[in-house]
């Protein structure tokens, strides 16, 4: 379902040029789980924003289901990650004037669902993650855990084929991490859905199908665990 | 150094009340090393902000070097601040236009160091937390933990007697963070530097000499480990 062909990506900042990827290569298939591993600064982000259409590479290919990314324009780009793509950032961004509750019914607004389904979604959703009881709160109103897994829940709310998850659980004491983690496993065993999560936890880690190492911008290991 | 007693906290939202902290009174005396630990929600960050007096408690007092904080203006609320506490904050807050290097000087402006000194101690400071390669890079152009390092760095600015750390190493892989609480632990061994830590990390929590639970807005539980 993302097909990454010698991607590199350079930063140019003034006169100075930070190589960030350098020649990475990889393939998820569909209803694959997998877990990207690294030192912090190895270009973990970087590679997950480049697979999830967010930027574009200084060099090499990026394909989704099959499709050439560089021929694509931004509109076509920004349709492929609302239908196909569900996104946790590193730092969640959640918009900071609206409740959690509309956080999470953004990406239904933008996709065309109604007003009624969407709410229900997103209630639904909110559940899921154990935060009915905040989801009148906005931003600055929830503890930095509650936030993540709002942006958790605002992830799931189109239903897509592929969840590219920034460290989902940075933030969460072990057992709400442990909830989130399962209920993404869940959405992958059940529903087929293709998993890739960038992560510092070992425990993730080992319960991934596939686990891939970076280091300065290289891939430099892949594991796959017998399931 | 810090005492806290009988504190809550409510944080009125429109017709609802909700109380973060509820009856919570601990001592922290000077050169311990705490580590705060409790599910996601329970209270801690807001715990620690009243500790570093950035907000009010609704209820209690908190006594810094036994001044009692709540006959104190906003002015010397803020000298204390800048004098005595250093706050590395769960979301960094670096400020977006500054590099690295001028935010770890920030606070060293406002304590009126001179320019050359306040240089050499913030590229001592980036160096201390492996950043010097990144002393120009803006926020937007680190990663999730290069971000969290200059926040730490940002929090030993101005030699503070007591540090206090919201989850600092959250967004970084277990050999940074190892780094980054070996260093801390050194300022509160050698230095005397007084050390409050809120973490998930069960590691941190094991190393510190003693363990504050918190769970619903109150302490359930405190452990003392033999040093
Ligand atoms: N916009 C940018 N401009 C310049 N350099 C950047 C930019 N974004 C990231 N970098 C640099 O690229 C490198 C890789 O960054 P990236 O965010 O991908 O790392 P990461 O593996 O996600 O790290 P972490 O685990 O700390 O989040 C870092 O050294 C960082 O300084
Ligand atoms: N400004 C606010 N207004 C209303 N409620 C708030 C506000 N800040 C925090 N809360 C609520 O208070 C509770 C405690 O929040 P706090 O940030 O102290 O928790 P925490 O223990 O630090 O959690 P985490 O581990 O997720 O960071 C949370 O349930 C949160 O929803
Ligand atoms: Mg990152
Ligand atoms: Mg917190």
């Amino acid at each position: 379902v993302v097909n990454v062909q010698q991607v590199s990506k350079v930063y140019r900042m003034g006169e100075v040029d930070l190589q960030a990827l350098n020649g990475v290569s990889l393939k998820i298939l569909p209803s694959e789980n997998v877990s990207i591993i690294g030192p912090s600064g190895s270009g973990k982000s970087t590679l997950l924003h480049l697979m999830g259409c967010l930027d574009r590479p200084t060099s090499g290919k990026i394909y989704i289901d099959g499709v050439d990314t560089s021929k694509l324009n931004s509109n076509k780009l920004a349709e492929i990650r609302r239908n196909k793509i569900g996104f946790v950032f590193q730092f969640f961004y959640l918009i900071p004037t609206l409740n959690a509750l509309e956080n999470v019914e953004l990406p239904m607004m933008f996709a065309g669902v109604g007003e009624r389904e969407r709410r229900e979604r997103a209630e639904e959703l909110l559940e899921l993650v154990n935060l009915k009881s905040r989801m009148k709160h906005r931003p600055a109103e929830l503890s930095g855990g509650e936030r993540q897994r709002v942006a958790i829940a605002r992830a799931l709310a189109n239903n897509p084929k592929i969840v590219l998850a920034d460290e989902p659980t940075g933030n969460l004491d072990s057992a709400s991490g442990k909830e989130i983690i399962d209920l993404l496993k869940r959405l992958n065993e059940e529903k087929g859905v293709t998993l890739v999560i960038v992560t510092h936890d070992p425990y993730i880690a080992s319960i991934m199908e596939r686990t891939i190492y970076l280091k300065d911008g290289r891939i430099v290991k892949e594991e796959r665990r017998e399931a």
